[in-house]
């Protein structure tokens, strides 16, 4: 990919990571980032998808990425949160 | 809900807040807590009552960052706000990121709107996926005119507390024993072409727009209206008014119920009301009023009972001794009418879905209007 597409597409995968940590309670683990179908990310991603009526890809697409730069309520959307 | 369905074991709640954001004059901040908190006692049997010292159940601050707790702030934008779910120490608090700029117009981050949904996690409610309610974690432009709680909301909150106390609750407030099965809420809709209003005053450079429990606040020159309980802003006032007149030179404002009126001057019921109407010098027949203005070029208040009307003359001290046809003072205005108010050199009448332009120097109707006009629908 061109670098500055490169750039745009890493950011967005931070942004989304920092999102998931943040409200549903993703925990990234040591391992570099995979992009396989049944990654932590990939479940966290889905699973936001479907809390928020999304096509659920498991993708950073476009939706997901408009979706994670809106503000929002502090409080996380995953049940369990103590 | 929360996991575990953690929820206030009392009806009645205290708040605090803690301190002020610099966006907005304190008695904004206090206006739009107060009004948030009204939303959920509105359809439950919850009350609230503000504390300014000492420990309270919900403690309100504004902090950017990190602030005490393990949820920091992340700048403008992102995390607006957030708030802990029922329980003691900071169960219950909600804390709003002082990194936004708070408002209470739709520019910025209205702070009665997220107010009001971090309310919902005060009192037990969790995210909810519905895009329409107010629950949903993800902040919107919203109609203010429109009250913010979707059937989901009343659904969840009723599930924890059960409905409101008040016997002619809007939302057919039955028992939700499965969500499912509860109706859709009845609240007026502004643009409901059969909208009829209980009483019209102007308030303050706005126009009030009464309606059963509730009050639409519009600014002539904004596009939209606020819409209030009437208890939000005065507790000990009943639903329901007939009638409402604003004295600008003196910043009261008189509003009638039965053979009772009240005088308010902003969100103060004056000391010593309510009074009984015939004090103003109505004969005891008299029971109830249909509308009532104050033409202060004038000086004249004019009380409407059925198809007649009264007038109380300010400079001479005297009330005409017997009512009068209203048409005849007003031709083109006929029967019985349900509010009326003056704007500008016009006076306004609402007789059931109709609104009446009423010029008084040309002595007749200019305009036939509908009675949402003022709305933009």
């Amino acid at each position: 990919l061109p670098a500055g597409t490169r750039q745009k597409e890493e950011g967005g995968i931070q942004l989304t990571q920092k999102y998931l940590e943040n409200y549903y309670g993703f925990k990234k683990d040591g391992e570099s980032f995979i992009w396989k179908s049944n990654s932590p990310m990939t479940k966290k991603i889905k699973e936001m998808q479907e809390f928020f009526g999304l096509e659920v890809t498991g993708k950073v697409d476009s939706g997901t990425l408009d979706l994670v730069q809106k503000r929002r309520c502090g409080f996380p959307d995953v049940a369990g949160f103590t | 809900t929360f996991a575990g369905e953690p929820k206030w074991a009392k009806q009645v709640l205290t708040y605090r807040i803690l301190n002020y954001t610099p966006d907005l004059r304190p008695v904004d901040v206090n206006a739009s807590i107060k009004k948030a908190l009204s939303v959920w006692s509105s359809v439950t049997p919850l009350k609230f009552i503000k504390k300014d010292r000492g420990d309270a159940d919900i403690m309100i601050s504004f902090a950017a960052r990190a602030h005490n707790d393990f949820m920091p702030f992340d700048g403008p934008g992102g995390s607006i706000a957030h708030a802990y779910a029922p329980g003691k120490d900071f169960g219950g608090d909600a804390h709003f990121d002082e990194d936004e700029t708070w408002t209470k117009s739709t520019e910025g981050t209205n702070l009665f709107y997220v107010a009001a949904h971090e309310f919902g996690h005060s009192l037990g409610l969790f995210h909810s996926k519905d895009s329409n309610a107010l629950m949903y974690p993800v902040y919107r432009k919203f109609d203010p005119s429109v009250f913010p709680l979707h059937q989901d909301d009343i659904n969840g909150i009723q599930y924890l507390y059960g409905p409101s106390n008040t016997h002619n609750d809007q939302r057919e407030s039955t028992e939700i024993k499965d969500p499912t099965e509860s109706k859709e809420p009845t609240l007026p809709n502004t643009c409901d072409p059969s909208l009829t209003f209980d009483a019209v005053t102007t308030f303050r450079g706005e126009i009030m727009f009464f309606k059963d429990k509730h009050f639409w606040r519009k600014h002539p020159a904004v596009q939209t209206a606020d819409f209030n309980l009437i208890s939000s802003f005065w507790p000990r006032l009943p639903p329901g008014v007939d009638a409402a007149y604003e004295i600008p030179e003196k910043d009261k404002t008189v509003i009638f119920k039965g053979n009772e009126f009240w005088v308010v001057r902003g969100d103060t019921i004056l000391p010593g009301y309510p009074q009984k109407i015939h004090t103003l010098g109505f004969s005891k027949d008299i029971t109830k009023i249909d509308a009532a203005f104050y033409n202060g070029n004038e000086g004249k208040t004019y009380y409407f009972i059925a198809d007649k009307f009264l007038s109380y003359d300010k400079r001479s001290q005297s009330m005409d001794r017997k009512p009068i046809l209203i048409s005849n003072e007003f031709p083109g205005i006929n029967g019985k009418i349900d509010a009326v108010f003056q704007h500008e050199n016009f006076f306004y009448f609402f007789c059931g879905r109709k609104q009446f332009e009423f010029d008084p120097d040309k002595k007749r109707v200019t305009r036939l209007l509908k009675t949402n006009f003022w709305f933009p629908c």
